[in-house]
């Protein structure tokens, strides 16, 4: 472990704990794409197969749970509660995420470490979650106020990868044959998608303006 | 295993 990689932890926990108490304390989704929170699921579904086979660390194990125990109770939050599903504007989160799981699974199944279940099931968590953000970042240019905490939320989620990027070189200078590419450039990918965000989002901040994306 | 590296990242 390595402060890179602990910082990259818990921005994404962070980010996780912003999105809960958007929806637990103001019961409200607003601005929040159902899809993107769906993936998350699938992400973290398919890439904690092993949290009962492989024990790593005792904190290892609890972030799996974190992940695993928001990322599905949101998905119930804004589809079940009956408060919360009322702020989800079903016509404006469109992107069809099928599109996005067909091609990570087929990629998965040609670009992986080992033809097992469990590495074409990881292979795919990684890929999937790269573009997992896009019809969040769809949905934020059809909205036009994006509220503080959805703002803060997307922000903390690209800031996470950006660390875990620091921990790869990091790893990568530190540890003999740390090599991934599959991990590297997917999270390259990931971070990218953010770039104009990171953009707009700064600008907001550094002009104290509301934040906008362009449409 | 390389692998392994990989996996002990969440």
């Amino acid at each position: 472990m390595n402060i890179f990689r602990l910082a990259g932890d818990m921005t994404h926990l962070a980010s996780v704990l912003v999105l809960l108490l958007k929806i637990h304390t103001i019961k409200s989704c607003a601005g929040i794409s159902l899809k993107t929170q769906e993936l998350y699921a699938l992400v973290f579904a398919t890439r904690y197969l092993d949290i009962f086979t492989d024990f790593i660390s005792l904190y290892n194990t609890t972030m799996k749970l974190i992940f695993l125990g928001s990322s599905f109770s949101i998905v119930w939050y804004i589809r079940n509660h009956k408060i919360v599903s009322r702020s989800y504007d079903k016509s404006q989160d469109t992107f069809r995420h099928y599109f996005l799981i067909i091609p990570c699974l087929l990629l998965a199944l040609l670009v992986n470490e080992k033809f097992t279940f469990k590495e074409v099931m990881w292979a795919f968590s990684i890929y999937l979650e790269a573009v997992a953000i896009l019809p969040q970042l769809v949905l934020l240019q059809r909205t036009r106020n994006i509220d503080n905490l959805t703002g803060q939320y997307v922000f903390l989620l690209g800031a996470y990868r950006a660390l875990y990027i620091l921990n790869w070189i990091y790893r990568y200078f530190t540890e003999t044959h740390y090599v991934h590419w599959i991990t590297w450039v997917s999270g390259l990918v990931q971070t990218l998608l953010y770039a104009d965000f990171f953009y707009y989002y700064f600008e907001s901040w550094k002009n104290n303006k509301k934040l906008q994306l362009p449409a | 295993p390389s692998s392994e590296g990989a996996k002990d990242e969440l």
